[in-house]
């Protein structure tokens, strides 16, 4: 099973074209291994971004080298997805005596 | 299925089963149709609502073709329950379905969908290997025939928009096409992802405005408007092209291009900050203020046939 320990989502907010065309660069670049949960759109409108950890530092300093916005959707994912999972389990053995 | 817990996520096989309970319920308004099976064989369901006639108009809604986006096969469930309890009382779906079929695929994505419960919660794409490559899937919202391989999808296999070898290489995809074309009287055709609270018409391949884009705007205005009436969830409407971004061999530009006036695709929620990862507390929520927004669109779709 596919895990993301340390996996962060962030959100950049593109404040004008040139930075809109930085972001849309970072699409490219396969070794980051990014995925784009909301894709680039216009000038203001959020990009949400799924970084594993391995390329999380240099793509912070690339966006904040490039005075590019952003925050933190998601500090770690897999806690979500641990907690997400834990939920549905639980809920499975309240509903299997019903069953 | 009135113990069926719609709050929370499902697996494949609890969603399947759902699907044949509501069926033995209801034998005199729904079936199920095998369209056609998934690359890993899992057959793709269709839940048909009819009340009788032969190849009457129909409207066809379909969630889940982007495996990871849960919120949309959670609430695809509830659509198929809400159609089941509102014939008969409610006034403007009993007129619907007194003259028109629906047709509701759940789990459009199978293979992706167990992927997600079992292997890795990021999936989005179908399963099928890709020769000569060590990544695998294609992106069924990529693989149809309209404008396929185009700008605004990837030729890399191992890419989230990777198009697949030709169009209709997945046979998720093709048994859709073969479906519709079959069918012949499709009148509507909803395609529903997630996230990010927009209602999208064609095209997404082409800055050519659609010929009915007048029509399908201020339907779409309609729609988002009524969706905001329960909790004020914001949506964004508009052409693929105009409101995200160039996206070819998309779904409804395939069904738009074969004439299906009303091609409509969903992007539901996140509002807040979880993306993909949507609590499950918020899935009925999502569902009753979807739902309003179909209703705009298949009341409209009943009362202007064409």
């Amino acid at each position: 099973k596919e895990t993301f320990e340390g996996h962060q989502v962030l959100r950049i907010v593109p404040k004008d074209e040139v930075q809109l065309s930085l972001i849309k660069d970072l699409e490219d670049m396969i070794e980051f291994e990014l995925d784009f949960w909301k894709g680039v759109t216009e000038v203001a409108s959020p990009v949400d971004v799924r970084v594993p950890l391995h390329s999380l530092q240099s793509i912070k300093i690339y966006l904040e080298t490039q005075d590019i916005l952003y925050s933190i959707m998601i500090e770690d994912l897999q806690v979500m997805l641990d907690e997400e999972q834990e939920e549905i389990d639980s809920a499975a053995r309240v509903a299997e005596p019903r069953n | 299925t009135d113990n069926f817990d719609f709050s929370r996520y499902h697996t494949i096989s609890e969603i399947y089963s759902f699907q044949d309970m509501l069926v033995a319920e209801n034998p005199n308004l729904v079936s199920k149709i095998v369209i056609g099976q998934s690359y890993e064989g899992r057959p793709l369901n269709v839940l048909k609502f009819s009340t009788g006639g032969t190849n009457r108009p129909a409207i066809w809604m379909d969630t889940g073709i982007h495996s990871r986006e849960w919120v949309t096969q959670a609430s695809g469930t509830w659509f198929a329950k809400k159609i089941v309890s509102d014939y008969g009382s409610d006034p403007a779906l009993t007129a619907i379905l007194n003259k028109m079929d629906i047709f509701l695929e759940i789990v459009t994505n199978p293979d992706g969908y167990y992927f997600t419960h079992n292997s890795n919660r990021m999936w989005r794409k179908t399963r099928k290997p890709n020769p000569g490559s060590k990544c695998v899937g294609v992106d069924p919202n990529r693989n149809w025939d309209a404008g396929f391989g185009g700008p605004g999808a990837s030729s890399n296999p191992c890419s989230e928009t990777y198009h697949g070898p030709q169009a209709n290489s997945e046979p998720e995809v093709k048994s859709i096409v073969d479906f519709v074309k079959s069918h012949g009287n499709i009148k509507a055709f909803i395609s529903i992802h997630s996230y990010s609270q927009m209602l999208l018409y064609p095209y997404g391949y082409t800055r050519t405005p659609a010929k009915d884009k007048a029509e399908l705007h201020a339907l779409a205005k309609k729609a988002i408007t009524d969706l905001a009436s329960l909790y004020g969830t914001r949506y964004r409407y508009g052409s693929i092209v105009s409101t995200i971004y160039q996206a070819s061999g998309g779904t409804i530009d395939w069904t738009y291009n074969q004439g299906i006036k009303y091609s409509y695709t969903f992007e539901l929620r996140d509002t807040g900050r979880y993306g993909f990862i949507l609590p499950a507390n918020q899935i009925i929520p999502t569902a009753n203020e979807t739902w309003l927004a179909l209703m705009a669109i298949m009341d409209h779709t009943y009362k202007n046939p064409y």
